[in-house]
Order: C-alpha cells, then structure tokens, then sequence
C-alpha cells in the first residue's frame, strides 16, 4: 500500500509505525519523517518515489560511517599479517557464536586461524567456545585456572598467534553491561594489551549488537567505543522479527560500519552486511 | 532523556485550570514519545495513552492539585496499574512437585534464571531440581551443571543426545520418586516464528504439565516484546515472566508490554550475572524507571 499513492500524512503516519515497529526510535524515525516532509510540502512526491527517497535516505546512513573512513565495505584479515579481532558487547548478544562463524569462514577462506577464550568468568563459556573452535578445527587458546585474568589468556594468545604465524586471532570476550566500570575497564585494559604486545597488528574491536534488542543499543556503542576502541559492529539474530533499526542511531551517532549480519545459530549463518538488502528487508 | 520529555509534557499543564481536551493532547503527545524511548511497543503504546486520556478528562478537579502534578500522578499510577499492582510469588502447586518451565528467546537469561530460581527456593527451605534439556547450544548442559554444582543444587539430564521433552519427562519423575518439591526446566532459546522450535516448545509442556511457564525476557529487548508474548502466550500459555538484566540502564518497557499482551504478572528480575541476583519484581519501581 505504500507506494500506491502521491506522499500524504497519511502514508507519512503509516511510515512512521513501520520505522518504530522495528526499533529506528523515536528521534531518527523524525528525522526521517521531517525530510520527507519537506519535499512532500514542495511538491507532489509520487508513491514509488516516496519509496525511493526513504531507501535512499536508510541506505545513507548506514554507508555513511564506510564513505566516511574511506574504508573497504567488505571486511576481511589483511593477508600475510597478523590480523586480531575481539568480540565485546554486553550479555546474551551473540558474541561466542558469531565468533565460532567466523572462525569457520576465516578457515573456508584460507586463512591460519587462532581463537583465545577471554571469557574466563561466566559458566561453561570456555566449553562453548571449544566446541565452536572444533567445529572449524581451529586451536582454542584458554586457561583452565577459575576466574583467570582475561588479560592474561589475551597475553598467552597474541604469544601463540606471533610464534605460529598465524593470520587471523579471534578473541572471546565475557558479556558486560556497560553500566559496570569495573568490566569496562577489563575491557579496556585487554584492548590496551592487544596495542601494547602486537601493534603491527590489524586489530578489529566488533561490537556485537542484538538486533531485537530496542534503544540500548545506541548507549552500548558509546560505552564500548570508550572501552575498547571499536571499528564496527556486527547485528545477530536477524532471522528472527526484530528489524534491528537500532542500526541506524548507532550509524549516525557512532560512526561506526556495521560489518557482518548473524541471521541463524548454525555455523554459515554469518554474512558481510548488504546496506541495500538490510534496507528492504526493514520495510517488507 | 525520558523525566525530561515528562516534565515537558506536563509544562504544557502548569497554569492550566484542570486537564482538557484543549492541552491534554500536547502532554499526552509527550508521553507517548517517553514510552517508545523506553520500549514500550507501540500498539501497547497507544491503547495506554488512549486510557490516560479517558482518565485524565474524566478526572475530577483536585483542590489544590494543580493539573500538571495531578497528570503526573495519574500516569504513573495508571502504569503501576497496568503493571498488576502487588507482587505475584512463584507457583506452589498442591501436590509437590510444583513444575517450573522455562522459555524465551536465545540470550534471554534462562539458564541463569533457573539456577537463580533454584538458589531463592533453597534459601525459602525448598528443594529444586534443575533440569537440563537444551540439547542445541554448544555446552548448555555444562553450563547449568556448573551452576548447579556452584549453589549445591541438584541438575538433572539425559544428555544432548536426548530428545528435550523425553529429558524433561524423566526429570519430572525423578523429582517425584526423590521428593523434590520443585523441578525447574530449562530449555534451548528460540524464536517465536520457529514453528518445529515452537511445536517441540508445545510437547515438553505437554510432558510435564508444568503449574508455571515463565517467559524469559531480556529487559533490553525492544518493540519485538510484544509479538514476542503473544507468540509464546497463544502457543504456550505463559504464567508469569522473569525480566533480566535489570542491572542495566535500559528502561525496561518491554514490563508493561509484557503485562498488557499475555496478562501475565513479572514474578522476578535478574539484577546481575552472579546466582544471587535475583529480585521480586515491584510495579511501583518499574512505573518509575519507565517514566525515568
Ligand atoms: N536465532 C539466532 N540465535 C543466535 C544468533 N547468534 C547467536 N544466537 C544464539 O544466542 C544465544 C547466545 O549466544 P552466545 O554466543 O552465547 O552469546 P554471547 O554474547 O557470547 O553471550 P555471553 O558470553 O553470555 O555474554 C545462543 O543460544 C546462540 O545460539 C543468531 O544470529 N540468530
Ligand atoms: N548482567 C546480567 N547478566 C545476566 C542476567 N541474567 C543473565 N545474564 C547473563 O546473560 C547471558 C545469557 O544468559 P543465559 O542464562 O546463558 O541465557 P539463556 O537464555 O539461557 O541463553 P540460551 O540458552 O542461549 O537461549 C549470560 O552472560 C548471563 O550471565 C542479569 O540479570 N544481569
Ligand atoms: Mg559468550
Ligand atoms: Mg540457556
């Protein structure tokens, strides 16, 4: 129905729902509105081109932070080098899993690949990951002592990842929420860690967000950002209802390139993140 | 920020004589963009507003109240309202053992929900049985094990070779022949639009006949609360819900979503990741982390 007629309020109205229902929020969801607006006040915008003008406006957004960096849309390890990506986000968002999925394509890729259990608080974490890393036959590096240093399992790690020349470390963080200071600052002492022991390194800090998550999501890149330096974010749970549009405040406030998309709990449920596919996807 | 956009709403009461249809649509206005920046879902939203409202003109001028305050104090009590007044405990069924089923999206908190649960039964002087039937995530048997073992209560599997329901059946059993007086099931995180998740979801609490089906939710969660709970509700039939991760700053709308779509009263909130942080849930403090 949308798109059949000229831009009204009414289709305006019916606009609007759509962007809150999946989780755009209340201010970007104006501010998409507000543009709208204003050409329908200037002229006659025909259904189809109202369309346009509302992908168009989304897929912006989403672009921006890559247009921005002058940055590769596809993100891959840099070949030949060490390369260490660490998985933070708070609690539940997917952060194991989606590691466990990137093991699997650095493997399918070519890729030596290394995987350190930073987990070392919450029950059993340690054990999910080594079936995960199993599952690609890719080494799992982890201290077995209760309550181990994150850092020093990050330390143990980057050692292994030098000595054996390997392409591709992929760190396991525990999940925080990022109104604990204390987390954060393990956090950000694990990051200083990585710079510290391997700054030739390509380090990428992916922030993993739950895409049926609501407007948390937005204070949760801020705060990890502070901690851990992030370079992009990954959006799990796709394949369920939520649309994630949390996506889009965290794009424009956090300038941040949303990398990978987790669309099922299977071990190729993993893609590179389509800005034109996540954009009809939201608006089907 | 959330008490901002309610004292704006309200600014456009002071001075006012009463509440009326002239300004209570302006403050109204606010309100509803205060509930979606804490998640409320929307159709929740808007039949909230659409009974503030009815409230608000139909409400008799207070002496010495002025309209913005009166206002005020009628949202807030309308959302406690909402949100089902007093606390409601957990199920305690006649004839022991009382069955607990646990559900909910991936994520949610529900293995550490059931030990948290395990933990606050013992310390009532109760004797819980976990039972362990998520067969699908990796080390998920492991994992309430260890829970289990760190508050020295007692976890029962089969293994995740087992299908959930013959797990959970035989759990059921042994709490009965050991004279458990509760058996909590925890089970594997799904979606609600998983139909074979959600028919197998169906066969376990056939199996069981649980006196309790609580809804896991993460209170971060967003619009997705509401189809979320009638999902789960319809196909299900929940009792009562656990909402997690309280500790955060998230404000928490997915409560009166929650509450509005299934009826269904919070019986608990997760306050942290450690066994003990488990809390009743009270209405009044939720109403006031949702207004902010
Ligand atoms: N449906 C679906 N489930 C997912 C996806 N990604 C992860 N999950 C599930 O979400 C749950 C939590 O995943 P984890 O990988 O343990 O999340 P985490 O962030 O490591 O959790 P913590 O370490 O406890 O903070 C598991 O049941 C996963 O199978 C996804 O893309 N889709
Ligand atoms: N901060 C905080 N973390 C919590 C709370 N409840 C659970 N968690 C954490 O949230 C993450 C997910 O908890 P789980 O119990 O594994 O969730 P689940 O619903 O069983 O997950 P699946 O079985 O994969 O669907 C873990 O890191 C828990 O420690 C809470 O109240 N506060
Ligand atoms: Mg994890
Ligand atoms: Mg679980």
């Amino acid at each position: 129905n949308l798109g059949d007629d000229p831009l009204s309020e009414a289709s305006l109205d019916d606009i609007e729902t759509l962007l809150l229902q999946a989780d755009v929020g209340v201010e970007a969801t104006d501010q998409v509105l507000d543009l709208l607006r204003r050409r329908m006040n200037e002229a006659v915008v025909d259904g189809s081109e109202a369309i346009n003008l509302l992908k168009d406006q989304l897929r912006n957004l989403l672009d921006a932070p890559i247009k921005s960096m002058g940055a590769n849309p596809l993100l891959a390890p840099q070949k030949g080098r060490l390369n260490i990506w660490l998985m933070v986000g708070v609690n539940g968002v997917g952060k194991t899993t989606t590691l466990g999925k990137l093991a699997n394509l650095a493997v399918r890729s070519g890729y030596s690949c290394l995987v350190a259990a930073g987990d070392t608080f919450r029950a059993a974490a340690v054990q999910q990951l080594q079936v995960w890393a199993d599952r690609s036959g890719v080494p799992l590096v982890a201290n077995p002592s209760a309550n181990a240093d994150p850092a020093a399992v990050v330390f143990d790690a980057i050692g292994a990842a030098q000595s054996k020349d390997i392409e591709l470390l992929l760190v396991d963080t525990a999940g925080r929420l990022q109104t604990k200071n204390n987390l954060m600052e393990e956090l950000a002492k694990v990051r200083r860690i990585v710079d510290r022991l391997a700054p030739d390194a390509a380090v990428e800090s992916l922030l993993v967000l739950d895409a049926s998550q609501g407007q948390n999501g937005l204070r949760q890149a801020m705060a990890f950002a502070k901690a851990a330096g992030l370079t992009g974010v990954v959006l799990t749970k796709l394949d369920g209802t939520a649309r994630g549009g949390v996506a889009f405040a965290v794009a424009s406030e956090s300038n941040l390139p949303i990398r990978f998309i987790g669309a099922g709990e299977g071990l190729r449920d993993l893609r590179p993140f389509n800005s034109f596919e996540f954009v009809e996807a939201l608006l089907a | 920020e959330l008490s901002q956009r309610f004292e704006d709403a309200v600014r456009g009461l002071k001075g006012e004589a009463s509440i009326s249809e002239g300004n209570v649509d302006s403050a109204l206005k606010d309100v509803r963009r205060a509930l979606l920046d804490a998640d409320v879902s929307l159709p929740v939203v808007k039949s909230f507003i659409a009974e503030v409202r009815e409230k608000a003109l139909g409400a008799d001028v207070v002496r010495g109240v002025s309209p913005d305050q009166q206002f005020i104090k009628l949202v807030h009590e309308e959302l406690v309202e909402v949100m089902g007044g007093a606390n409601a405990p957990l199920a305690k069924a006649e004839q022991s053992p009382t069955v607990v089923l646990m559900a909910g999206l991936q994520g949610a908190g529900k293995t550490t929900a059931t030990a948290k649960l395990g933990l606050h039964l013992k310390e009532q002087g109760r004797r819980a049985l976990l039972v362990a039937a998520d067969t699908y995530r990796p080390a998920a048997i492991d994992q309430l094990q260890t829970l289990g073992q760190q508050i020295d209560v007692e976890v029962f599997s089969l293994g995740a070779d087992a299908k959930p329901e013959a797990i959970a059946e035989a759990g059921l059993a042994k709490g009965r022949e050991e004279g458990f007086d509760t058996v909590i099931v925890d089970t594997a995180g799904r979606l609600q639009i998983d139909t074979s998740m959600m028919e197998e979801m169906v066969r376990i609490r056939s199996a069981v006949a649980p006196d309790e089906v609580l809804l896991v939710v993460d209170s971060m969660i967003g619009q997705e609360a509401a189809d979320l709970t009638r999902s789960f509700h319809e196909q299900v039939g929940i009792t009562g819900a656990v909402l997690t991760k309280m500790d955060g700053d998230s404000r928490g709308g997915a409560a009166l979503s929650i509450r509005k779509v299934s009826g269904a009263p919070i019986k608990f909130i997760g306050t942290g990741e450690k066994v003990e942080a488990l809390q009743p849930f009270h209405p009044e403090r939720m109403a006031s982390r949702i207004l902010g």
